[in-house]
């Protein structure tokens, strides 16, 4: 069964995006066949993963539109095991489109799932925007767990309990399947006070929902996506790239034991 | 003339909000009467300035949606000349209410506005969501220069284009009136090669609209919110706390030539 992880979380700039890609590659790297999907209008991942604005004419907005296939849109990346559906500007405006449907929080599940299945991808990877709009509740509604990179910064907290609280309505709403597959500690400092505290916190509140693998705040983790290249390619023996790679196997054990 | 300044930036954790706190601080320390609007659901800036979740009943949001009066939403701060309008988590359904107005553009600026002149303030600071969406829309149109963070990364160099972009669409159909007052640089990191590139690629395309001031990456900065402080309270010795002094006279001089 193809298992789909919406990486969401509405506090900015936490690594989403940075966790969607790495986790996506060191997936496809231990042989998964992934999809990353690009659900963020800034496009963050298609950019990290090497494709320009200027290469993505047809994007995730015109499949979602009806306006290109799943095949036209679809962009094979250089990496075995990992394809990509890159985002468009347009996608701000899908939001507002989205909510003039019937049935608005089903449309992106209706046109993606059936692909996700029948093109036989182990793991499909959703990158999302920083809010709790109709964007994020789409892949929500869509996935079969939530992962949530938090940020070990006094800030990051502050939003989670709206966030499990948006995913538990999903969940009683929309999909019943939905569960939140675990929370990913990133840019920890061990160096840093305030970063050893907010991981102390977030593991005695949620025990074993907390990966016990952490993300380090490494700068070539931050450098690898101005080469369009994920960071295991760009520095396999960054402290960065090992995190990365230790997560894809803890996700995989987390996804076997369900 | 009251300066009304949209602290924008729809790529998350770039320091929108750090940078509201502390300008509106700096700024109050130097004499300036400050209106500190927090219009991000989030609520970072509210908590950050020591008023937490529990005690804002009456918030933005409700004045908003005219269910109380500016008297009943202000915050009066332990900081001498400094205001805050508290944000709600409802303001996040505000956005879906405004849309069903005749001009869902104008309502932030139309129910705020008169106070931020009654009131003499001499600064109004807005922070703003991670998004382009109505409510940072209405702060923009509300706004008489648009103040843009700028985290010395490469994922956000990507947005200030779109950004951009934003700026002169409400320029041109709502508030003619509004600039780019500056785009200041965030948690750079002088040892980084990626932030002093980032630096060097925003001045040699921004010019003189990029402040000369450079917000350091300093863990002060981080750790003051916890406390319920700006950091110039927090650790008024700190590089982070220099540099937001620094930001509030710069902020002066930009806002007397004009
Ligand atoms: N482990 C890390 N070490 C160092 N830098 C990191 C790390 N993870 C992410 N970053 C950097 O931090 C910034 C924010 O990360 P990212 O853009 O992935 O967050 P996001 O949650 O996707 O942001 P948004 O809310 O805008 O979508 C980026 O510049 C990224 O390169
Ligand atoms: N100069 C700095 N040095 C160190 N840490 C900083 C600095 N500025 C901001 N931070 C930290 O970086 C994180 C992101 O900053 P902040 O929350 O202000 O960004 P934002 O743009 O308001 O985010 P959002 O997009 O979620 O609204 C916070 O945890 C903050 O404490
Ligand atoms: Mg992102
Ligand atoms: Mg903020």
């Amino acid at each position: 069964m193809t298992r789909i992880l919406a990486v969401s979380n509405q506090k900015g700039g936490v690594g989403k995006t940075t966790t969607a890609i790495n986790l996506a590659t060191t997936l496809a790297a231990v042989d998964k066949k992934v999809l990353l999907v690009d659900l963020d209008p800034q496009g963050n991942a298609s950019t990290g993963l090497g494709l320009s604005l200027a290469n993505r004419e047809k994007n995730l907005y015109h499949l979602l539109a009806d306006l290109a296939t799943f095949d036209e849109v679809l962009f094979k990346t250089d990496i075995p095991n990992l394809d990509l559906l890159p985002a468009g500007q347009d996608l701000a405006a899908l939001e507002v489109e989205l909510s003039t449907l019937d049935d608005p929080q089903f449309h992106v599940k209706n046109v993606i799932e059936p692909y996700a299945n029948s093109e036989g991808y182990d793991f499909v990877l959703v990158d999302c925007p920083p809010a709790l709009g109709l964007l994020t509740i789409n892949a929500l509604v869509m996935s079969t767990g939530v992962l949530v990179p938090l940020q070990t910064e006094f800030f990051a907290l502050e939003g989670v309990a709206q966030l499990l609280k948006t995913i538990e309505a999903v969940k009683e709403n929309f999909n019943q399947r939905l569960t939140l597959q675990g929370i990913v500690l990133t840019m920890f400092d061990k160096r840093n006070r305030l970063s050893v505290q907010v991981e102390n916190d977030v593991r005695n509140t949620f025990g074993d929902l907390v990966y016990k693998t952490v993300i380090p705040r490494n700068v070539r983790v931050s450098e690898a996506p101005s080469f369009g290249k994920p960071v295991i390619l760009y520095d396999m023996k960054s402290a960065g790239a090992k995190a990365y790679l230790d997560l894809a196997r803890e996700a995989i054990d987390r996804e076997d034991e369900n």
